[in-house]
Order: C-alpha cells, then structure tokens, then sequence
C-alpha cells in the first residue's frame, strides 16, 4: 500500500481568476506530486490540492508568495486512512 | 450463511464483498432485482449491473451509475444503500411504485472495478481505470474523460500521467464501451445519473461547451427542486446549475455523451463534502449521504415518469 504519511491536502481560497491561473501553472509544473481533489475552477469554489509530505515546504512557499490563502484541510492522510482501516476491519469483524 | 442482513451499509467494503453482496442480495429480491453482466474491464473482472423491474417488455428505464472514480468511495456505498432502499421501500412508497410499475432502474455500483480494488490493494487515492499502453509509463485513464461527446477538448488532458487523461481514443476503455453499448442496444433509457463526490453538487450538460443545451430551463428547475428534496433530509445545501458554468469545463463526460445521445434527463452529482475529510468521508456518514442522495434521485425519477418524451 502506498504511505501518505505526512500528506497534506490543503484548501486555497483564490480570490480571483489570476491566482486560479497560478494554481493552474502548479498542476502544469509538479502533474505527480500535486493532486488536486476540487481543482481551480472559480473564485467561488475552493480548491482543494494534496500535497506530498516531501514537496509541502516547497508548495506552502509557492502559495505564500503569490499571496494565495489556504488552510490545512487534512493535516495527515496517513492518519484517515489508518482509522478508514481500523473502521473497515472492526465491522468486518461484527 | 450469508444473507444482505449481515451486510453493514454503514461499512465501507472490498470489491469482493460488493460482489459478493450483490449475489445475495438478487438472491433474496429475484423477483423485482437481476444482474446483468455488461462487459468486462480491463484487468478482466466483471462489469455488474443491478436490474430494478416489476415486468414488461421494453420499458423505458433509468440509469445510475457510481464510482467511475474509483477513489470515491462514498459513492459506491451510497449505491449499494440506495439499492437496498428500493426494495425497501417498493410497497411502501407509492411515488416510487409507480415508477417501477412503468418504469426500469438500472444501477451500476462499481463502474470502475480495477480501479476501486486498486484502492483497497495498493493506492486509496487511485482515480482513473487501470488500462495501460505499450511504451507509456503512466497508467489509467479518467474514465469521466473518456465518452465521445466533446472527447479531447477543454477540461480533459492529453498526458497519461494526468489525473483527467482521456485515453488514446473515444470509448477506448472497456468501462466506457460496456456502457455505451448496454445503453445504445437498449435504447429505451430516459435518464441517467451519474454519482461523483465531493462538492455537494447537481448539475446537467454541457460540460464541454458554455452553451445552454435546449432544455436548459427545464433541467434547471429539476436540478433545483432535486437539491430542495435533499435538503430537507438533513439540511445539507448543495449548489446546481450546468456543468461548464457550475464547476469548470470538462470534456468527454458520461452526461454530456448521455444527453447528445438523446437521454434528456441526464445529470451529475457531487455528494458530500464537510470541508473537512475530502474522498476520506467517514463511514458515519454513509447512511446520510445516501439517504439524502436518495431524495434527490426519487425527485428525478418522478418527474421521468411524469414528463414521458
């Protein structure tokens, strides 16, 4: 099974249609190390985007500079989906 | 002894368990659920769909289909929910009585059977099929990028190691064709429903074009009282509207091709999202997210029924 340990999935407000193009050029630039779970659409919607543990610091300052405002959605995938299995496995135990 | 009884609906489960679900569970209603085998996926397993009918020749029917994106799992599970509470509620709901009584359901749990075990096996957050091409490293096509209306434009990628990869071809994937070719060969469909999560939306063509399709007025007033009927199970509001203008362009989708293909009543969910756990819903919220989901779908089923084309 792949380890998301350390993963993060965060969610970015963008305000307008120029920052949304930035959250586009990241797709662009890392296609395998950004996921996006709700991809840039419009300034309404949020943008939801996994990132992984080794490239976070590198995305966080990508977004800090172009002055895109997120919030950590899920702080640890690894840890979901821990409990995802322990849930699985306790009813199938029932 | 196994039975449908035994089956946690409040429980994520394994492709064989879903399976193995779905045999009893025909078993035990033989008498309005079948399954139909459609086709077979790329790594070979089997493509299963659910029949819902109380009799009768050529009927006109409804089509559902969840977990195209294998990683969603709250879909599949609300599927398997929704199933159960047709036969459920059969002779107890007269609206839905009436239109099993005119009417075929169609519910196709597992759409994209290689990927949703490779969820379980190797990657939970595994998106697209399993199909891979002589000299290309990435593997897996969206399978929601994949339908001939609109295939290759905005909104969908070229790149195999895309999340959106629309594969080489229109229909290419044995998903995709299993699906057309059920559907083309009945040629009785009215609606079809297609079950995607998470962002808490209802939406009807076109994905591939800002433009309204002609029944624009009417699929908006159906999207907007299906979200009131959901709404009013648990409060949860969900946003409507067409496709390209609700949430972004996406070309080569399952509702567009469904539409062009004359199936009016063609739409696209979005279940829950608490802004909280993404694809990572927690089982706790199963039973909700379906039995909301539920309401929605019955509103659509009801206006098919009573707005025959």
């Amino acid at each position: 099974q792949v380890n998301f340990t350390g993963d993060q999935v965060l969610r970015i407000l963008a305000k307008n249609e120029k920052q949304l193009s930035l959250l586009r050029d990241l797709e662009s630039q890392k296609p395998q190390k950004v996921d996006f779970w709700r991809g840039p659409a419009r300034p309404s919607l949020p943008v939801d985007m996994r990132v992984s543990f080794s490239e976070l610091p590198s995305v966080k300052l990508y977004l800090k500079s172009h002055g895109l405002a997120y919030r950590v959605m899920i702080k640890d995938i690894q840890v979901l989906l821990d409990e995802e299995r322990d849930a699985m496995a306790k009813s199938r135990r029932l | 002894e196994r039975s449908t009884n035994s089956f946690s609906y409040s429980s994520y489960h394994t492709l064989d368990e879903i399976y193995s679900w779905i045999d009893n569970f025909v078993a035990e209603h033989s008498n309005l659920v079948s399954k139909i085998h459609i086709g077979k996926s790329f790594e070979n397993r089997s493509i299963l769909v659910l029949k819902f009918s109380t009799g009768g020749p050529n009927r006109t029917a409804i089509w559902i289909d969840t977990g195209i994106h294998s990683r969603e799992w709250i879909t599949h599970a609300t599927g398997i929910w929704i199933s159960q509470e047709i036969v459920n509620a059969y002779d107890k709901d007269h609206v839905l009585k009436k239109v099993l009584n005119t009417m075929d359901i169609f519910i196709e749990i597992v759409t994209n059977p290689d990927g949703f075990a490779f969820t379980h096996s190797m990657n939970r957050l595994w998106r697209k099929n399993k199909s891979s091409q002589p000299g290309i490293v990435c593997i897996g096509v969206d399978l929601n990028r994949n339908w001939k209306t609109g295939f290759g434009g905005n909104g969908s990628n070229k790149n195999p190691c895309s999340e959106t990869y629309r594969g080489p071809a229109p229909e290419s994937e044995p998903e995709v064709a299993a699906i057309v070719d059920f559907i083309t060969g009945h040629g009785n469909f009215k609606a079809m429903i297609s079950i995607h999560s998470y962002s808490q939306m209802v939406m009807y063509p076109y994905g591939h074009s800002l433009e309204p399709v002609p029944n624009h007025e009417e699929l908006f007033n159906l999207a907007k009282d299906a979200v009131q009927a959901l709404y009013q199970v648990h409060g949860i509001q969900y946003i409507y509207g067409s496709i390209s203008t609700t949430l972004y362009s996406a070309s080569g989708i399952t509702v567009d091709w469904a539409y062009d293909s004359g199936i009016k009543y063609a739409f696209s969910f979005e279940l829950r999202d608490t802004g909280q756990y993404g694809f990572l819903l927690p089982a706790s919220q199963i039973v909700p997210t379906a039995e909301e989901t539920w309401m929605a779908l019955r509103t659509i089923m009801t206006h098919t029924l009573n707005h025959p084309y």
